[in-house]
């Protein structure tokens, strides 16, 4: 997370710490045995990895902590239409981890909510995303072992397309905006979700309940001026979720 | 039982005389010896009779023989003024034998063509018992009671004496008597005229267990009684009744006892009298009574059917508990409950208890709990909340939390349906905030 702060105990209960091969990313509970992450965390080269492989971290807001008490997961769904052999194709970046054994919710681990039907993403709108990813203090970057979060407004679709075509034309090939997926961040740079946040919760709230409005997907660099970090917009994959939860 | 008449024997029959209807001829001897079976007479009725008339019926005659006393002897026809005619009038044998004799002489005046005799017989079954007391000195046939049979007579006996080997007079034998009806009728030898001097005589009276007797002596009662200086004492004559377990009672005098409850199945009655004075005896009815058992009493949340203002040997009784209740025997549950009384008074098993249901424990609920809002842990009528871990569960929907033990021993919402409640988890909640002052 660049640009953002240490989050206080219990504040963001939902989320998770991915560890595959080695790699961080980020997750959000979502029920008593499921975990909503991004597709590209689970996906290598095209293949769906094992859940063996796989190592689960919850409840806390330090890595150090979190790694004494590891999840198992029993099985790996991602979305079937994610196709991203050269990492420039992220529509559809959207995966569920399901855990061998069910959570007792208490107050450091907590579900997040799925979004209404017909959930709007009004831009401008404030939401926060959250990470064990790249972090930084102002002046150099590191690997952080804190949950950070950073609040940022949800970008209206067409300023991020621009953003994303502008940069096109300078860096050559970069993934493409889809309608499944939208942007938050703001234009002058310097707070965004960054490399290990991947997967982790971009959170909308509603009525004071937070919910699941986005899933850190891709972006060029972190916290760069005039470009925004793209998420998966989970709206759209209402169905897909309940389907797969319901049949597994 | 009377003994079947010999098949060798007719029982009726006709006899004729020789050549009938056509003129008897004459010199004529001819006999006939009716005989029926014993214990009958013989019927002879002419149909027929002319037979030639003389003096004495002389010449030509019929002769009845019973034995050899001469019954009659007939001659000339019903219109003739000389003969003797029998008429309508049948002869009656005094026995069972009968014999006739025919005889004509060896002139048959020819300006007579006489026909004879023709004439039917039929056995008729004498009255033993209304036939006069023969003048020997023998005495009646029975001494007692006769009793008519066809063909013969039964003699038989008042109680209290039997029939000697003879089968005609009777001899005094009192004792041994069995009574095991429900109910009956005793009475002294003779009663109500004296005995017999110096009998004893023993009556039992013994019924099924569960029943017990009562006696109920007539007014008419007399044993004599000796008068002492203590009173009146039943010295030498008495009626001495003995009920199992109790002392023997001995009853005298000129005062019925009336009605006596001896509360037992086994009552023994003997009755003496010596070779003096003189009793006229007794004489009782008897009846059965079922034994009695205690109220059964009433059972705390239940009650006891049918409700009856006594109960007697082998009637039943049965106990229900009311709603939300259960029947308990020595500790263990039942499903119903009946006893009888039994012939010793007693029922046969004690009335059960009705404790009250339990539910047992109400299903646990994951990721919450129940409270007890009422009633005593999980018995009838106990009112259970459940409740979710909160902050972080919440009950689904509207499902009712309050569940009740009911009869059925399950516990069930408001509603008839079991639904189990269900915690949901909350979402999007935490229990933390993140607060950013600085601006």
């Amino acid at each position: 997370i660049i640009g953002g702060r240490d989050a206080p105990e219990n504040t963001i209960p939902w989320q998770v710490l991915l560890s595959v091969d080695g790699a961080r990313g980020g997750g959000m509970v979502i029920a008593e045995r499921w975990i909503m992450t991004a597709a590209h965390n689970v996906v290598n080269k095209g293949q769906t990895v094992s859940h063996v492989i796989l190592r689960i971290f919850m409840g806390h807001n330090d890595v150090d902590t979190m790694k004494q008490s590891p999840l198992n997961a029993t099985s790996v769904h991602v979305h079937p239409e994610y196709n991203n052999p050269n990492s420039l194709n992220y529509n559809n970046d959207i995966a569920l981890i399901k855990l061998q054994d069910t959570i007792t919710f208490n107050s450091s681990v907590m579900p997040l909510c799925l979004p209404a039907e017909g959930a709007t993403y009004d831009t401008n709108v404030m939401g926060l995303v959250s990470g064990f990813g790249i972090a930084d203090d102002g002046s150099k970057r590191f690997l952080t072992n804190k949950l950070k979060y950073v609040p940022l407004p949800v970008v209206d679709q067409e300023t991020c397309r621009n953003s994303i075509t502008s940069v096109k034309r300078t860096s050559g090939s970069i993934p493409d905006l889809t309608n499944n997926m939208f942007c938050a961040g703001i234009p002058e740079g310097g707070k965004d979700s960054c490399q290990g946040d991947s997967g982790s919760p971009f959170t909308l709230t509603e009525n004071g309940r937070h919910w699941a409005a986005g899933i850190v997907s891709w972006g060029v660099e972190c916290g760069r001026r005039g470009t925004y970090g793209v998420y998966t917009r989970v709206a759209n994959y209402l169905d897909w979720i309940k389907k797969t939860m319901q049949e597994n | 039982c009377s003994p079947l008449p010999d098949s060798e024997l007719q029982m009726y029959g006709e006899v004729h005389s020789p050549e009938y209807p056509q003129p008897y001829p004459p010199n004529l001897q001819e006999q006939w010896d009716l005989t029926v079976p014993e214990g009958y007479q013989i019927r002879l009725t002419f149909t027929h009779l002319d037979i030639e008339a003389s003096a004495n019926c002389y010449y030509d005659s019929l002769t009845v023989f019973y034995k050899k006393k001469v019954l009659g002897k007939f001659c000339g026809n019903e219109n003739s003024a000389d003969g003797y005619h029998p008429g309508n009038q049948p002869i009656l044998s005094p026995g069972n034998s009968l014999t006739l004799v025919f005889q004509s002489d060896k002139n048959n005046p020819e300006r007579h063509q006489n026909v004879g005799f023709s004439a039917q017989y039929q056995a008729i079954d004498i009255d033993e018992c209304s036939a006069p007391q023969p003048g020997d000195g023998s005495g009646p046939l029975c001494s007692q009671i006769c009793l008519n049979t066809l063909g013969s007579y039964l003699c038989s006996c008042h109680h209290g004496y039997e029939l000697r080997s003879d089968q005609h007079t009777c001899v005094l034998s009192c004792g041994g008597g069995i009574f095991d009806e429900p109910e009956g009728h005793l009475f002294s030898p003779g009663y109500p005229n004296h005995p017999p001097h110096a009998m004893s005589c023993q009556y039992i009276i013994s019924v099924e267990q569960g029943f017990t007797i009562s006696l109920n002596f007539t007014d008419n009662f007399h044993i004599e009684s000796m008068d002492t200086p203590e009173g009146p004492k039943c010295l030498h004559h008495w009626l001495q009744v003995t009920v199992s377990d109790q002392q023997p009672m001995k009853l005298c005098g000129r005062t019925s006892p009336g009605l006596i409850d001896t509360n037992s199945n086994l009552v023994k009655l003997e009755y003496h009298i010596d070779h003096e004075g003189q009793s006229n005896g007794w004489s009782l009815e008897y009846r059965t009574h079922r034994v009695m058992c205690p109220f059964p009493g009433s059972i705390v949340k239940g009650r006891v059917t049918p409700v009856l203002s006594e109960y007697l040997y082998r009637d039943y009784i049965y106990a229900r508990c009311d709603q939300g209740y259960k029947l308990m025997m020595n500790g263990q549950e039942v499903e119903r409950f009946s006893t009888i009384c039994q012939s010793n008074g007693q029922w046969h098993l004690p009335l059960p208890e009705c404790h009250i249901i339990d539910c047992g424990e109400p299903e646990p609920l994951l990721n919450g709990g129940f409270n007890f809002l009422s009633g005593f842990q999980n018995q009838y009528l106990s009112v259970v909340q459940y409740r979710c871990n909160e902050p972080f569960y919440r009950l689904f929907g509207d499902a009712n939390v309050n569940f009740t033990c009911e009869a059925d021993r399950k516990w069930r919402s408001t509603h008839d349906i079991i639904v189990q409640p269900v915690c949901l988890p909350v979402c999007g909640q935490p229990t933390n905030h993140i607060n950013v002052y600085q601006r």
